[in-house]
Order: structure tokens, then sequence, then C-alpha cells
């Protein structure tokens, strides 16, 4: 991560992101909803950040090579 | 292997509509993107991971003293981009003009609208990051500086200079003894007010040369009349004048150290930017002083990126500690950030982002991070990495050492 945080602990445990399935969500209690521009926007600007902006297709795992 | 498919996200203010300020706190989805990972065979992954997080200083900004005409909007906003990535949230614009304006103005003209202005400062708007400038462009250069003034149409604005008796033809500073200047700027704060919606201006205040008043006789006649014996007072009268103007318009003001220097009286919330290595004393010192009158102060004379040399020259600006001057708590608390510095007119859209990313981030992570986070091999591993995170997202970084990026065999 670049800058530091202010504190961080990371696991071992993993989780797979599935860039097809993948959403951006607004909490119930959030004071912000689905309509906020600048957070909608923000959230399309990391979408393309973390997947680029085509389309994936699922990772075939059989095939998978060391 | 657990998929997951959701971020939710709650936030305590919406600002939906409003713009950034210094209070205000983002930046979780980058820290977000940073988490996830790619293997080798192109599956996402993210570990689980805690985290808290919020700035240590309020203010970290960069500063970027160029000409207007050699940097097209969209240079800007890739510029705001980046930023975001690393979380600074200011950007100052030093608007300035090359030795060539006015006489190639043409050059520049056509995009020197307020319009083009109001489009960096929503840019900036979008990405949480709050946009200052202090030489509008669309007005004029900034209010004390020699500059092209008298050819853009305002007349009897600059000081006449003098060679003995008659005058030389050419002209100094704005001259501070007649009404009319501070009529024009009056309109001038008005006009950058309504475009500019930070609280805060920043009105330089460095640039007084005393050669040309000194030289003209109205302004000897005027410091004769308001009983000046030093052409500090008249700058000082002249400064306070623009102050009052200010604050009429509910601004608060961004000064240069000189202001301060000089003892010109300015309002307790003045925050004073200290860019200056050396004189009147080392930067530290400064900064002491500063904050022992009360005032808040930004920190800049550390961190001048578009001087490179050979080498890793991030690590001399990576373990700068703005806080490390003789102080109590209630100094330390008064500063509020710092801004890297890109000086210099020459910068363009051709050089702009080799030099500033990713030497900038160094600064970004000085102001960001905890005080406890000094680590060096710590930092160039992490910075190294950020650095092919950065082309990745199409930001041509440069190397901070030997190595590569996956990211460059790809492109290749």
């Amino acid at each position: 991560l670049w800058p530091w945080p202010q504190y961080i602990q990371i696991y071992h445990r993993r989780y797979t992101l599935y860039p097809n399935n993948f959403q951006f969500r607004y909490h119930a209690d959030s004071a912000a909803q689905a309509g906020c521009v600048v957070l909608d926007e923000a959230f399309r600007r990391y979408r393309n950040l973390l997947f680029g902006s085509g389309s994936w297709p699922r990772p075939n795992f059989a095939r998978r090579h060391p | 292997m657990l998929g997951k498919n959701v971020l939710v996200v709650a936030v305590i203010t919406a600002e939906c509509n409003e713009f950034p300020n210094l209070e205000s706190v983002e930046n979780c989805l980058e820290t977000f993107s940073q988490l996830v990972w790619k293997s080798a065979e192109g599956t996402f992954f993210i570990n689980k991971t805690k985290i808290e997080d919020f700035p240590r200083f309020r203010h970290r900004g960069i500063l970027l003293d160029t000409s207007r005409h050699y940097l097209p909007l969209s240079t800007i906003l890739d510029t705001l981009d980046v930023m975001a990535y690393n979380k600074f949230n200011v950007f100052h614009w030093h608007l300035v003009d090359d030795s060539s304006f006015p006489y190639k103005q043409e050059a520049s003209r056509p995009r020197d609208t307020p319009q083009e202005m109001w489009n960096w400062v929503v840019g900036a708007k979008a990405l949480s990051l709050c946009a200052v400038s202090h030489s509008p462009c669309f007005v004029a250069e900034k209010p004390l500086e020699k500059s092209s003034l008298e050819e853009l149409g305002v007349p009897g604005l600059l000081t006449p200079c003098y060679s003995g008796p008659h005058p030389s033809g050419t002209f100094g500073p704005v001259n501070p003894s007649l009404n009319s200047t501070y009529d024009f700027m009056s309109t001038f704060f008005l006009e950058i007010s309504s475009v500019f919606p930070d609280f805060y201006l920043h009105l330089g205040g460095d640039e007084v040369d005393f050669t040309c008043w000194r030289s003209n006789p109205s302004i000897q006649a005027f410091m004769k009349k308001k009983g000046f014996d030093d052409f500090k007072q008249l700058e000082s009268f002249y400064i306070q004048t623009l102050l009052d103007i200010v604050s009429d318009y509910d601004k608060g003001y961004v000064v240069w150290q000189e202001v301060f220097d000089n003892k010109v009286k300015i309002r307790p919330d003045t925050i004073i930017q200290v860019w200056r290595e050396e004189a009147p004393v080392a930067y530290m010192k400064e900064v002491e002083q500063i904050t022992k009158a009360g005032f808040r102060a930004l920190l800049s004379a550390p961190w001048y990126l578009n001087r490179v040399t050979y080498g890793p020259d991030w690590k001399d600006m990576y373990k700068v500690e703005p806080l490390a001057f003789h102080g109590t708590t209630e100094q330390k608390d008064l500063v509020i950030g710092g801004e890297a510095c890109m000086w210099g007119e020459y910068v363009d859209s051709t050089n702009l982002v080799p030099r500033l990313w990713p030497r900038a981030g160094a600064i970004a992570e000085r102001l960001w991070s905890s005080n406890l986070t000094t680590n060096m091999d710590f930092a160039f591993r992490r910075l190294s990495h950020f650095r092919c995170e950065l082309l990745r997202r199409g930001v041509q970084a440069e190397p901070i050492s030997v190595g590569y990026c996956e990211q460059e065999f790809e492109q290749s």
C-alpha cells in the first residue's frame, strides 16, 4: 500500500474477486445513497482501475499453469 | 477459495454536491484498490485485511508552477487523478507565464477563460481534491508582480519606473498609491471568488521589488504623506489593504512567508507557507517562529521536485519530518501539512508526469502516514511496487532505481 495506513493487519486468508459479479454497494445506513454523483463516479472509476474496462471470462482453474 | 462480490460503502456525511474541504476524509476506495492483487493466471484476489486510516496532516498538496499554455487541461486533470492515487488533497496551481507573454499571448488566450478554470475546479471536486490558485490567469497575473497588466488593459495599475527625473519606459510592481488600484483589486478578487470555491485564496507576497517604487516620485510623495520611511511599510500597507478586500468576500488567505517575515498585520486564521530553505532562517526555524506567533504553517521548502538529481533523490524528501522543530504541542498542531512543489515554468505535458511521479509519492506518504512510518527499505519496496501500479494505470512514472515492472513487458 502507498501511502502506508495508520493501522493495518493483513491475514493469510484470501478471497477471489470475480469482476463480472463484483459490485459496489451503499450501506443502508450510509448518508450518501445511489445517485450521489461523486461516489457513483468514484465507483465507476475504481471498477475500471481494478479490473480494466473490458469483459472478464471466469478463470479456468483446470488449465492453470505454474 | 471463497468469493467476495460486494464492497459495501458507508459514508458519514454525504457531501455529494458540495466542494471538498480540508476536513473531507475519503480515499478508502483507493486503499481497497491497492489491496486487490492478480495472480499469474489472471485471477483477482484480496486478503482479509483490517485497516484504520486517516491522514496525519490535513493539507497535502502539489504546487505546480507553470505556464498555462504549456499544459492542456487534460494534463492537469490527469495529474489530479494521480494525486488521488497518492492521497494528495490540494492542487495548488501557481499560474504563471513564460517570458514570451504577452507577446505570444495568442498561444494562450483561447484557453484563457474562467470556463476552463471552472472545468479544472469541477474536475478536482470529482476526485475530492481542493483546488487553490493565487494567480487566476483569466484576469491577470499575480497581484503584486510586474506583469503584462498594462498590455491587458488595466492602465495605471503598474508603477512606472523612473530613470532619474524621467520615466524609463518600464514598469514595476502594482502601484500601491492609487485608489484605482484597490478598485481594480476589489473586482479582481470578486471574480476569483466566483470561480474558486475554496475558502482560501493564495495571495503570494514575495514579489515586490522596491527598486522601481524607490525611483518613482509619486510613490515617494505617497510615502511622505503616509509617514513611511521604509518601503517595507509601504509593502505592508499594500498587502494589508489586499487582505482586507479578500476578507470582505469571506475568504481566508494563504501567504508566502515573506508577509510574516516583513511583519505585515494579518488575520489570525492566515496560513503561512514556508518555501525558503535558508533565508532569513532555516526553514524549520521559520516554522517554529510562525507557530510560536500562533499562525498555521504549511511546509514546502524541503520538497522541490523540480530539482532532479542522479540517483534515488526521493529519499531525502521522504526523510523530512515536518514537526522536527523546537516547540510546544500546541505549536506542532499548527502545522497543517505541506506541498510538494514543481517550480519552473518550463514544465510541460511531455515531462510533467515523470518528474512528478513517483517522487511526489514520497512526500504524500510523509504527509499521510504516521510519524513512525520511516523505514527506508520498507518504503523503497512499496514505492517500487506502487510505481508499477501507476504504470498499470497508464501513468508513465519514472523508475526509482534499477529494476523492472511486469507492466513494462506487457506494454512492449
